[in-house]
C-alpha cells in the first residue's frame, strides 16, 4: 500500500506537473518535536523510468508525518502551537547562521543543532536578517526534533525603522524578493521540522510582498480544514 | 559513462581577485586555465565566501579573533571590485546516449557569470535562489571540463558608520540578501558582505526525463489513524521524442539497521 506505479506520456521538451494518487497509511509513526516523542522519519523515494531507456531519474527525501497548527492568542498576543493535536510549550533559540564566513559544514550543523536539542529546546527561529537556512540545517532539525521558524529577509532596522529611519519599501526589486522566496520554499518545504514562515523580523514586509507571501503560502483548498472535524489541515 | 544522480563539486577550486586576472572567462575555460594555486590564484573555499578564501590563504586574519576584523578593508572603502572574484575548477563527466546533465548552484551571493568550456551564462541577482543550467551540449565528451565563475558582491554593500549600528547605513536592504553583513548589535560588519559561492555546487546526470522539486504533504483523519500522503512532482522531458514514463513512489522505514519495511 506504500508503493504506487503510474504511467504518463510527456511530449518532447515539455515540463509537466504530476500528482500521484494519495498513499494511504494506517496509524503511521508520527514525527514529534524534541521532548514530545520520537522523530519518526520515513524515506520517500520517487523514480522515473523511461521506455526504451531505463531509470531516468530518482529522488529521495526523509518525510515525517506531523500536523503543526498555530495561532495568535488574543489574550496574550503570543503565538500558540500545537503539534499532532497536542499543545506544545515552545522553548526557542534565536539562530542567524553557524559561521559568518558561511563555511556551513554538515558536521557543524549536526553539532550545533544537537546542542540546541540537548539544551531541551524544541524550536529554532531563523532571524530575518540572516539566512534562509540550508537543507543540511533542516535535515538535522528533522533528526533532532527542532521545529524551525523561518523568516524571510526583512528586518525592522533596514526596512522601515532604525536610526536614521530606513526605507520601509523593502528591497528595490520586489519581484526578485518573491522569486527568491518561492524558490526557497520549494527547496525546504518537505522538511517536517519546518513549522512556520514569517515575513521578517520586527517588521511587516511591503504590502505587495506581504500579500503575495500570504497568498502563496496559504493552504491549498484541498487541505483547508472543513466542517468535518476529522479532516485535518496541514502546513 | 556516469550513473544518474548528483556529483558535488566541492574540491579543487581555485580563486583569484578579478582585477588581478588578465584573461577573460572564455580564455580561462579554453586556452589559458590556471593550473595550480600560483599568484594571483589561490585555493578556494567552495562553498564559502571570498573572505573565507582569503582567511584560508592567510591573506587576511581571521575576523572573529580579537579585533582582527578592524584590519580587514571594508568593501565600502575598497570598492566592490576588491571582493569580485573568479572561482575555477575542472570536472570530468562522460555521458552516454540520451543522458543529460545540469550544472547547479544552490546559492550565490550576489550575481555571477559562468563560463564552461568557453560558453558564457549569466546568473542573475539574488542571494537566496538556485540556478540550474543544462550543459549537456557544452560538455567535452572526453576529458576535462573547465568551469569558471565570476562572482560579484551585492549591488548595495553600503557603508558602516563610525558609530556602527544596526545594519550600518541600511543600503544592503536594497538587495535581496542577508542584512546582518553590515553589522548588528551582536555582529561585526562582514567586510566582503558574504560575497561568494556560498552553497553547494553540483552536476546532476539524468536520462531523458528529469524530476524537479517534488512536494510531499499529508492529511490526517480519525484521530491520526487514517493518514494520506500526497505527492506532486514536476517532470521535464529533455528529449526530442514523446517519453513513455513509469513513475514509481515508494515509502519505506528502517525498522532496524539495514532492515526496511516497504
Amino acid at each position: 500500500e506504500h508503493l504506487e506505479t503510474q504511467h504518463v506520456s510527456i511530449s518532447p521538451g515539455a515540463n509537466i506537473h504530476y500528482t500521484f494518487p494519495q498513499l494511504y497509511f494506517y496509524k503511521p509513526n508520527l514525527w514529534w518535536p524534541n521532548g514530545m516523542g520520537k522523530q519518526h522519519l520515513y524515506n520517500v523515494e520517487i523514480t522515473v523510468d523511461v521506455q526504451g531507456y531505463g531509470e531516468s531519474d530518482t529522488w529521495s527525501h526523509h518525510f515525517g508525518f506531523r500536523k503543526i497548527e498555530s495561532h495568535i492568542d488574543s489574550a496574550t498576543g503570543g503565538r500558540l502551537f500545537k503539534v499532532n493535536g497536542q499543545p506544545i510549550f515552545i522553548r526557542g533559540g534565536n539562530w542567524i547562521l553557524s559561521d559568518g564566513l558561511l563555511r556551513l559544514s554538515k558536521e557543524r550543523y549536526k553539532t550545533d543543532i544537537r546542542f540546541h536539542a540537548d539544551m531541551n529546546f524544541n524550536m529554532m527561529r531563523c532571524w530575518g536578517g540572516g539566512l534562509a537556512e540550508r537543507p543540511e540545517f533542516y535535515h538535522y532539525c528533522d533528526l533532532y526534533g527542532l521545529l524551525v521558524w523561518q523568516e524571510f529577509w526583512i528586518t525592522g532596522d533596514c526596512d522601515g525603522r532604525g536610526d536614521p529611519v530606513s526605507n520601509p519599501n523593502g528591497p528595490l526589486d520586489h519581484d526578485l524578493f518573491l522569486l527568491c522566496a518561492r524558490d526557497t520554499i520549494k527547496l525546504l518545504r518537505n522538511h517536517p521540522s519546518l513549522a512556520l514562515w514569517v515575513g521578517g523580523n520586527e517588521q511587516v514586509p511591503p504590502p505587495d510582498i506581504n500579500a503575495a507571501l500570504k497568498n502563496d503560502l496559504q493552504l491549498h483548498p484541498y487541505f483547508v480544514k472543513s466542517n468535518d472535524s476529522d479532516t485535518s489541515a496541514i502546513t | 559513462m556516469v550513473e544518474i544522480g548528483k556529483i558535488v563539486l566541492d574540491t579543487g577550486w581555485l580563486a583569484a581577485r578579478s582585477t588581478e586576472v588578465e584573461v577573460n572567462g572564455v580564455e580561462l575555460t579554453t586556452t589559458r586555465p590556471p593550473t595550480q594555486p600560483e599568484s594571483p590564484w589561490m585555493e578556494a573555499v567552495v562553498p564559502g565566501t571570498v573572505l573565507g578564501t582569503l582567511v584560508k590563504n592567510k591573506l587576511v586574519p581571521d575576523p572573529f579573533y580579537g579585533l582582527e576584523n578592524e584590519s580587514i578593508i571594508d568593501i565600502a572603502d575598497s570598492g566592490r571590485e576588491h571582493y569580485t572574484f573568479w572561482f575555477f575548477t575542472t570536472f570530468d563527466c562522460k555521458l552516454s546516449n540520451n543522458q543529460h546533465v545540469d550544472l547547479n548552484f544552490r546559492a550565490i551571493n550576489y550575481s555571477a557569470e559562468v563560463y564552461l568550456n568557453g560558453h558564457k551564462e549569466v546568473l542573475p541577482k539574488g542571494m537566496f535562489r538556485r540556478h540550474s543550467i543544462d550543459i549537456t551540449d557544452i560538455l567535452h565528451p572526453d576529458g576535462q571540463n573547465l568551469l569558471a565563475v565570476l562572482v560579484y558582491p551585492p549591488d548595495h554593500p553600503g557603508r558602516i558608520p563610525p558609530q556602527g549600528g544596526q545594519g550600518g547605513d541600511h543600503e544592503i536592504g536594497k538587495d535581496v540578501a542577508a542584512q546582518y553583513v553590515e553589522g548588528w548589535d551582536w555582529m561585526t560588519p562582514i567586510r566582503d558582505r558574504n560575497t561568494g559561492i556560498w552553497d553547494e555546487v553540483s552536476i546532476t546526470v539524468t536520462g531523458p526525463v528529469k524530476i524537479v522539486d517534488p512536494h510531499l504533504a499529508s492529511t490526517f483523519f480519525d484521530g491520526y489513524k487514517r493518514v494520506y500522503l500526497h505527492s506532486t512532482i514536476e517532470l521535464v522531458n529533455k528529449s526530442a521524442w514523446v517519453a513513455e514514463c513509469s513513475l514509481n513512489i515508494q515509502v519505506s522505514t528502517e525498522l532496524e539497521e539495514n532492515t526496511f519495511l516497504i
